[in-house]
């Protein structure tokens, strides 16, 4: 089953 | 001290058209370069970008860097008001805590002024990495949009799938199943009309359907639109704003765990 991912997994706080 | 003049005020009215379902409350941040915005979904799985450079604005007077906290829905209220050939101006005095959007009409015999609250909002930027992407699809937006709104009867999930023969767009459901293939094309009249895939490698990549639905509500600002994808990123759906910038909409694939 696919996961859903979150942006922020990908993106890091500036 | 804060005042930006739009004269093609229906570019903002869409813009809020095209993010008030997605995102509740937002800052603008203002700043020499131009007025943007940067926000997540309250479930942390989209992004939007909006930029529009100083430069679009007829008059653009920006003192210091300021970040106005708005609700984005409240906002569309007041910009409904706004007829679609107004030009629409945006105030606020230094420490205010208001925003007044001011709208006239072309033959300048009708002028309002509508002021909003603005909101104290704790929001994070985040930094979006420069990434190479596997592939680019340039394709009419319309078309897109008739195809996101297709495959949400069937299913919830698309599978975006580039490779040398085109970009398919897959769903599957209760009922059956769906496969929607788009071909380069740019043997067409206009050049808004063609699709065009450049691909550096096959890629495909699995997202939840209903965001891009709500993505295409900026359908009326671009007769155009681009994704970008690649591996186990987000994918990023452009819309131009001609001459002033862009909206992204960045969307977290599904992952296999």
């Amino acid at each position: 089953v696919n996961q859903q991912r979150q942006i922020t997994a990908f993106f890091g706080k500036k | 001290m804060l005042e930006l003049r739009l004269v093609q005020g229906s570019l903002l009215k869409k813009v809020l058209e095209a993010v008030k379902d997605l995102v509740n409350d937002a800052n603008f941040d203002c700043s020499a370069t131009g007025f943007s915005l940067q926000a997540m979904d309250s479930s942390h799985v989209a992004l939007v970008a909006l930029l529009l450079r100083s430069e679009g604005f007829e008059h653009y007077r920006c003192d210091r860097n300021i970040s106005m906290g708005m609700n984005l829905g409240n906002m569309a209220k007041m910009l409904k008001c706004a007829g679609n050939d107004d030009i629409i101006t945006l105030k606020a005095d230094d420490g205010s805590d208001v925003v007044t959007f001011m709208f006239e009409s072309p033959t300048q015999d009708k002028i309002a002024d509508f002021e909003m609250k603005l909101m104290d909002i704790d929001s994070e930027h985040l930094g979006i990495p420069e990434a190479e992407y596997h592939a680019i699809v340039r394709m009419p937006s319309s078309e897109f949009a008739r195809i996101c709104k297709d495959l949400s009867s069937i299913g919830d999930t698309v599978v975006i799938s580039v490779t040398k023969e085109g970009v398919k767009f897959s769903t599957r459901g209760d009922i059956g199943t769906a496969n929607i293939v788009c071909r380069q094309n740019t043997t067409v009249d206009k050049p808004e009309e063609a699709t065009v895939i450049e691909m550096n490698e096959p890629v495909s990549l699995t997202f939840a359907l209903r965001y891009f639905n709500s993505f295409t509500k900026a359908t009326p600002l671009s007769n155009t639109v681009t994704l970008s994808l690649s591996s186990e990123l987000p994918v990023v759906v452009e819309y131009k704003i001609a001459e002033m910038g862009y909206i992204r909409f960045y969307l977290a694939p599904k992952i296999e765990d």
